[in-house]
């Protein structure tokens, strides 16, 4: 069956890149000019260097994530944009000195918690609301 | 590079400098008021030696469900953490799974605070009938601006070897409302719970009917009152039907633990 296959001629296609292809793990995550896309990044608050532990039960500390990277056009959907956002740099091409590229920010936020003696030693839980980001995107 | 902001994968944006004695005080004072604290709390040990660490242990347990809860990324915890309800019948459990009273109550609060039992007055045998246990708690330290969702009063009983080991006994927990010298004090009934004198375990009571006195004037501690009587109506000391106050063990001395919400209409202060 092989051989009855006709070698078929590459079609022709211009080959934007895909906007809605996710970076694969061994696709690189930096933009065109190098540098690297809108995605989060490792951040540890760490209690114990801020000598707290005298006080706080748990944690010893906490990953709490930060955003930062390329808001360039096209704006893939790894990078979560929002309508507003790809339209922004599309204008940000037209006009680079007048309109900023849109902003890598979270998109997604989490609650931490925190357990820890109070000056009378009750011992208190609290809930602390959008503390870790869970996702970024271009804004 | 003593920075207590550590990234792992690629060096960071700003600029890396130690900073001052200064700066770092004043970045502390930054995340503590973030975390909602007007400077870094001092615990004291208490005269005495160790605090108790009844309330310590059960925290512990409600913070790795929350926490657990958390990495499930349900935000504002939606998820139900699935502990059983403690309120309405005895619940005896030992220390190491006794389980905070409601899941809807966790996951929804904002914030969890344990208090220990200041001081403890006892009418036993060697007084006149009838007998009861008093504890006080401290509400000083309660934020305004929170609503109570829940309180529960938690005591460990061991066994009773009184002769009545498969009696019924009936517990009951007054607040304090107004203490009288030439009378009886002014009680008002939150809880009552049956048992078997020959059972052990962490006792939950239900005192969330306390929190709206305490919230009006916190200034005075929370006095809670707790009487024992047998199925005809006789007093029976606390102590000898096995309940464990300030001269328990460590691990299983009496506590209160109360869940707060943030309010979402704010008491607006009167003018």
């Amino acid at each position: 069956a092989v051989k009855h296959l006709k070698k078929r001629q590459p079609k022709k296609t211009n080959d934007l890149p895909h906007p809605n292809k996710l970076p694969g793990i061994f696709d690189d995550i930096h933009s065109t000019d190098g540098r690297q896309v809108c995605r989060r990044h490792e951040l540890y608050v760490s209690f114990q260097d801020l000598g707290w532990l005298d006080w706080v039960i748990a944690p010893q500390g906490y990953s709490a994530y930060y955003c930062e990277g390329e808001c360039a056009f096209p704006l893939d959907s790894c990078m979560n944009a929002t309508n507003h956002a790809i339209l922004q740099s599309l204008v940000h091409l037209m006009k680079p000195e007048t309109v900023p590229k849109a902003c890598c920010a979270p998109t997604k936020l989490s609650a931490t918690s925190v357990l820890y003696y109070d000056n009378n030693n009750n011992v208190i839980l609290k809930k602390h609301r959008n503390m870790v980001v869970k996702s970024c995107g271009c804004h | 590079s003593s920075s207590f902001l550590r990234n792992h994968l690629h060096p960071s944006s700003f600029l890396q400098r130690r900073l001052s004695g200064r700066e770092k005080r004043e970045m502390q004072r930054e995340i503590l008021s973030i975390l909602g604290l007007p400077g870094r709390p001092r615990p004291k040990a208490p005269p005495g030696g160790k605090p108790p660490s009844s309330a310590p242990l059960f925290m512990l347990d409600l913070y790795h469900a929350m926490a657990s809860e958390e990495e499930d990324g349900e935000v504002g915890g939606e998820t139900e953490v699935a502990w059983s309800r403690g309120v309405s019948r005895p619940v005896l459990t030992s220390l190491s799974t006794q389980s905070p009273p409601l899941g809807r109550v966790i996951s929804h609060a904002d914030m969890v605070m344990s208090f220990v039992n200041m001081v403890e007055h006892d009418r036993d045998i060697f007084h006149q009938k009838p007998y009861w246990k008093e504890f006080r708690f401290d509400l000083t330290q309660i934020p305004t601006g929170e609503s109570v969702t829940a309180a529960e009063f938690r005591i460990y009983k061991m066994r009773s070897f009184t002769r009545h080991i498969n009696k019924t006994l009936h517990i009951s927990i007054y607040e304090i409302i107004k203490e009288q010298s030439n009378r009886e004090s002014d009680l008002f009934l939150l809880d009552i719970q049956e048992l078997r004198a020959g059972d052990e375990g962490w006792l939950v009571f239900d005192v969330t009917a306390a929190s709206n006195h305490w919230l009006l004037n916190r200034r005075n501690n929370l006095g809670l009152r707790l009487y024992v009587e047998t199925d005809d109506g006789h007093s029976v000391d606390p102590g000898l039907a096995g309940l464990l106050g300030r001269q328990g063990p460590r691990s299983k001395q009496p506590f209160m633990v109360t869940f707060f919400r943030a309010n979402q209409n704010p008491i607006r202060a009167t003018r």
